[in-house]
């Protein structure tokens, strides 16, 4: 499943 | 969300707190390089081009609107702030940053997680912030007395990324599949040019002296 690499770092 | 990257913005948070601290109350801006702050101000300009796009959390959200917010108007005010640009020592601040932009948009073409805008740009801004303090370092070395706001400001500065290296540790024994090798070595990079201001800095808390750095 591509789950988005969403950055969730700042 | 984990107590190190937490501990982390935090101390980021604190960095940018008592630099606004000092160029406000103070109107003073001596020994702080103009050049770190406008890449700076750059390196979060690329890095939450998403801020609209994608929605994380509202603590993602308002700490990214705190750090442009406040990376923007630190540049402004060294600039135009009619008291605050006196104190800017530009002969000083002679760093060609300029020089910093380009290899690191170059690396960015080439190493990043997407060919994207998105992702070069955002590597571009990692890439660009483990380099953006060296325009600070290089003026604290020519500062002959740095005082304790832009000591401490430096320190924490350092310090945030430093607890983002323990965050990344973390990350990576409690999450599967987390490894991010772009931000992991410019981080390192970034934390290891603080290096040496660390072991001065602690020297001077340690002995109760001035922090000096040899030129």
């Amino acid at each position: 499943n591509s789950t988005k690499d969403v950055k969730d770092e700042l | 969300m984990n107590i190190f990257r937490l501990a982390g913005d935090m101390t980021h948070l604190a960095s940018v707190l008592v630099l606004l601290l000092k160029i406000h109350t103070i109107k003073s801006c001596a020994g702080i390089s103009l050049k770190t702050q406008e890449l700076y101000a750059l390196v979060f300009a690329t890095r939450y081009l998403d801020i609209f796009t994608d929605f994380i959390s509202l603590y993602n959200t308002t700490m990214k609107l705190i750090f442009l917010g406040s990376s923007f108007s630190i540049v402004w005010y060294i600039r135009n702030h009619k008291i605050v640009s006196r104190s800017y020592d530009k002969s000083q601040d002679t760093f060609r940053h300029y020089f910093l932009i380009i290899p690191c948009l170059l690396l960015a073409l080439l190493v990043n997680e997407k060919f994207t805008f998105k992702e070069v740009m955002w590597a571009f801004s990692i890439y660009l912030e483990a380099v953006a303090i060296l325009p600070q370092l290089v003026l604290l070395q020519r500062t002959r007395n740095i005082d304790n706001l832009t000591g401490q400001y430096v320190f924490l500065l350092g310090a945030y990324r430093a607890l983002y290296i323990l965050n990344w540790i973390y990350r990576y024994f409690t999450e599967t599949h987390y490894v991010h090798w772009i931000t992991w070595v410019s981080g390192l990079v970034q934390t290891l040019l603080y290096a040496d201001f660390f072991y001065y800095y602690f020297e001077s808390w340690k002995n109760n002296k001035k922090l000096q750095l040899p030129a």
